[in-house]
């Protein structure tokens, strides 16, 4: 099982095509392993990344460097594989 | 299936169990098809909902090509209760099922749902291994040959839009062209993603307008107002590269190049805090909306059946 202890979910919005140009050059970023859940698509648009935890201090640090904001969408992601997966052994299973 | 449990999430033995069922309910309007296996030699199922004839103009739904994704694969589990229950008393329904089949592919990559349910929630891509790489999967949705390998996707295999090492060569994706082609008269596609909110339609490789832009781009909008008239989700519509980004290879750019003109691609919901990671409850709200949408789609194909 992989798990996703200590992994986060950032937002980054770019607000200049500066910003947007810094995001579009972390998807060439691969010893991040970022994780992009929407991709970078324009001025405006929010663009979600799951950042595992070895990335997480160096990618905030990263953004932090250029300027960007960013906002922390999913504070614990394992947390909520943990509550669906609770959720789904709650609920009735199998078929009549 | 009248007792399953629409607002959870289900395991791929479930979902497959469920389809018998629908289809031991329903010998006359639903039939099972294994179109192929993946690569782990799962079989790749889908629904045929017909009325009779043969070769009839048909209209192709798929859900969870991305595995992880698993509103899509609740939602068509939804879709297909749902034509089961509205086929007779749904004017618009009943009048495209008069004239067209509809196939429902529900677990389009079921290795990678396997996976996910057992070892990353969070897996994407197929299961396929390729040499030279530790790195295991394509993205199904970068495998067609539709300007495959071009800018738009990826040529690492570690990437979550690695193209693959050739155009089909995922035999998920290889399952549905050899369909689709020996077919020969699916009218509408609609290939069904999450979470951005969504209605797109081609191109992906190229932003030289599709020769039937506009009214793709009309009909997708009638089809995102009613689906918008339900909870008030809001949706964009448009091309796909002028909307999110360049993909080569994705699926509807080849759906339209073979000539089906109605290829859309959805993306559901959400673009809020969940993600894949979307609660079961919005399974059926989702479901709900997307099907406004969709029966839009189909009655538009049947109306101007080309």
């Amino acid at each position: 099982f992989e798990t996703f202890v200590g992994q986060q979910v950032l937002r980054i919005i770019p607000t200049s095509d500066e910003e947007l140009q810094k995001v579009q050059e972390l998807q060439e970023l691969e010893h991040l392993e970022l994780d992009f859940w929407l991709s970078p698509r324009g001025l405006g648009s929010p663009v979600d990344v799951r950042v595992p935890f070895p990335s997480l201090q160096p990618l905030k640090a990263h953004l932090e460097a250029n300027g960007i904001s960013y906002s922390v969408m999913i504070e614990d992601v394992q947390a909520l594989v943990d509550e669906e997966q609770s959720q789904m052994l709650r609920t009735p299973r199998g078929l009549p | 299936t009248s007792t399953f449990d629409y607002s959870a999430y289900h395991t791929l033995d479930e979902i497959y169990t469920f389809m018998d069922l629908l289809v031991a309910e329903n010998p006359d309007l639903v039939s099972k098809i294994e179109i192929g296996r993946s690569t782990e030699n799962r079989p790749l199922y889908v629904l045929k909902f017909s009325k009779g004839g043969t070769n009839r103009p048909a209209v192709w739904i798929d859900t969870g090509i991305h595995s992880r994704e698993w509103v899509t694969q609740a939602s068509g589990v939804w879709f297909a209760k749902k034509i089961t229950l509205d086929h007779e008393n749904d004017e618009g329904l009943a009048a495209v099922l008069e004239q067209m089949d509809i196939f429902l592919e529900i677990i389009t990559n079921p290795d990678g749902f396997a996976f996910t349910h057992s070892q990353n929630r969070l897996w994407r891509k197929t299961r396929s291994k390729h040499s030279g790489s530790l790195c295991v999967g394509v993205d199904p949705n970068r495998n067609w040959d539709a300007a495959f390998g071009e800018p738009g996707a990826s040529g690492n295999p570690c990437s979550q839009t690695y193209h693959g090492p050739y155009a089909n060569s995922e035999p998920e994706v290889r399952a549905i062209v050899d369909f689709v082609k020996s077919h020969g008269n699916v009218k509408a596609f609609v290939s069904i993603h999450s979470y951005s909110q969504l209605l797109l339609y081609p191109y992906g490789y190229t932003d030289t307008p599709a020769p039937d832009q506009q009214e793709l781009h009309e009909l997708s909008g009638k089809a995102v107002a009613a689906l918008s008239s339900l909870y008030g989700t809001k949706y964009k519509h448009g091309s796909i590269i002028t909307t999110i980004y360049k993909a080569s290879g994705n699926t509807v750019d080849w759906t339209y190049d073979q000539g089906i003109k109605y290829s859309f691609t959805f993306e559901l919901r959400d673009t809020g805090l969940y993600g894949f990671l979307l609660p079961a409850k919005l399974i059926v709200p989702t479901a709900q909306e997307t099907w406004l949408a969709l029966k839009v789609i189909m009655e538009h194909a049947r109306d101007h059946l080309y």
